[in-house]
């Protein structure tokens, strides 16, 4: 019964996440007997903290809910879904059960209002808490996109002050005062309410009563909120559909009657809303762990995150030189070790040095391409001398080792010449050396004669002729 | 709980029925 806007951006207020409080109890649920305008009403105040991982919007009876149009009651819906505490959510048509306005539940987009100009609340992907007026393209974003949307009627409080009448402007064209969506402002009822405060904390509201009979109407709703410390609101389905769940257990007094009409019935109702235990935010932990107590628990070393939606292989990163996978890391062509950092060994190749190099003799090829015609690459000695004997081309490897054997029998050869040569050498010096020994030793000892130099000094005297030596005289020698 | 159905009769609704006319 609203205006339609499909596209651009309209008035609304976005509350940015609050840090997590670690150790966050469970929701605070407050019972009141409060008195409006001298008329005693009860009802619940219940605050939430990390409402993106503790409240939820639900189908009826569960996920599918909206799109067979069932009914089903909060008790039923609640308990289902494990919640503590359980409301009515948004407005449905009665005669068909249809949801109406626009409903996200858990990450799933179950119905979209077109753009109709009604009151919504809904807490994006980051934990930022949206409440006011959206354009179709604002809740179809996919950028930041709502895990939990619904829409009631009539924005109650707008960043700390009451919006009711700029409301009624915006979503119904009615002018007169006396037109139903003015009495629907206006009158006493079971009310209920979503909306959160200044610590980011969700705040659910609910009042007992009865249309035109007891309750509260949207003002007075309005003034109890901001007395607490509520910054943004919106009222959510009444009268007889206002229910209040604990425990999967009802605990309010719905005005519906029973068939027998002693009796008050609650009724069955279309989208809940419902405070539960931390999920894990996304509740599958993105298929990488498990969530226990609300906490992802990542499988394997390397998933990390809130949601184990990242790869972590330590700081070195894989050097550079490889990907992080859930395994750890998958290195590039020639890289090799945990991280990526070690060469691949003399033979091997490829992506994690996997292959066996396939080069003639056993010899090393390129670590990165397998290929055997190496290019010298500047890495340990040990890899040189290795390339020096399987860089030339094999058939002259073939002449060298001809070569080198020829070489080495020649090389023989003539070390045994040479030695041979050596030994007669050493023979005969040994046999010349004896020999002179022995004729100096005849010369040297004993008596001896001596041969006058008579040539040399001229003729001898007839006496010095027949003279034998004497030591002392030495000079005659 | 043996709660029954509700007689739905509670009615608190922002717009009439009867006008379903088509948003502006």
């Amino acid at each position: 019964d609203c205006a339609r806007v499909r596209v651009g951006s309209r008035e609304h207020e976005s509350w940015p996440p609050s840090p997590a409080t670690p150790g966050a109890r469970g929701p605070a649920v407050r019972t009141f007997v409060s008195h409006f305008a001298g008329r005693a009403v009860s009802g619940h105040l219940t605050r939430v903290s990390e409402p993106l991982r503790t409240f939820s919007v639900l189908e009826p009876g569960g996920p599918g809910g909206c799109a067979s149009r069932r009914r089903a009651t909060v008790e039923e819906t609640a308990r289902a879904a494990g919640c503590s505490v359980a409301q009515n959510g948004g407005f449905f048509r009665m005669d068909t059960g249809e949801c109406l306005g626009n409903v996200v539940s858990d990450g799933r987009p179950v119905s979209s209002a077109g753009g109709i100009q009604n009151a919504q609340f809904g807490i994006r992907r980051d934990g930022t808490l949206v409440t006011g007026y959206l354009s179709e393209e604002e809740v179809l974003d996919t950028e930041n996109p709502f895990v939990q949307l619904l829409s009631g009627v009539v924005w109650l409080i707008r960043n700390g002050s009451i919006y009711i009448n700029e409301s009624q402007a915006a979503e119904c064209d009615e002018t007169q005062e006396t037109g139903p969506f003015s009495k629907f402002v206006n009158v006493i009822s079971a009310r209920t309410a979503v909306g959160h405060d200044r610590k980011g904390q969700l705040v659910l509201f609910h009042a007992d009563g009865q249309t035109e009979q007891r309750g509260i109407n949207l003002q007075e709703m309005a003034e109890f909120l901001l007395k607490q410390d509520v910054v943004n609101a919106i009222n959510l389905d009444g009268g007889g559909s206002a229910t209040f769940v604990l425990n999967g257990t009802l605990a309010s007094y719905p005005s519906d009657h029973c068939k027998d009409n002693m009796w008050r019935c609650p009724r069955s109702v279309s989208t809940v809303v419902c405070v539960h235990k931390p999920h894990c935010q996304p509740p599958d932990c993105n298929g990488h762990g498990t969530c226990v107590e609300g906490r992802c628990q990542c499988m394997g070393h390397f998933w990390r995150g809130t949601g184990c939606d990242r790869l972590d292989c330590g700081p070195s990163n894989c050097s550079q030189q490889g990907l992080c996978t859930e395994t750890g890391c998958r290195c590039e062509a020639g890289w090799t070790g945990s991280n990526c950092s070690e060469e691949c060994p003399l033979g091997w190749h490829g992506p994690g040095c996997q292959s066996p190099c396939e080069c003639e003799h056993q010899c090393p090829c390129d670590p990165q391409t397998g290929n055997c015609n190496l290019t010298l690459v500047p890495t340990l000695s040990s890899i040189l001398s290795q390339v020096k004997q399987c860089v030339q081309p094999p058939q002259v490897t073939l002449k060298t080792a001809e070569l080198s054997l020829l070489t080495g029998t020649t090389w023989l050869a003539l070390t045994l010449v040479l030695v041979f040569l050596l030994l007669i050498s050493t023979v005969a010096n040994v046999s010349l050396l004896l020999s002179c020994r022995a004729e100096r030793s005849r010369h040297l000892d004993g008596s001896y004669v001596y041969h006058p130099l008579q040539e040399m000094n001229g003729e001898l005297s007839a006496a010095e002729k027949e003279q034998p030596g004497d030591a002392h005289n030495p000079f005659k020698d | 709980f043996g709660w029954g159905a509700s007689l739905d009769d509670d009615l608190l609704l922002p717009y009439s029925r009867e006008r379903a006319r088509s948003a502006r």
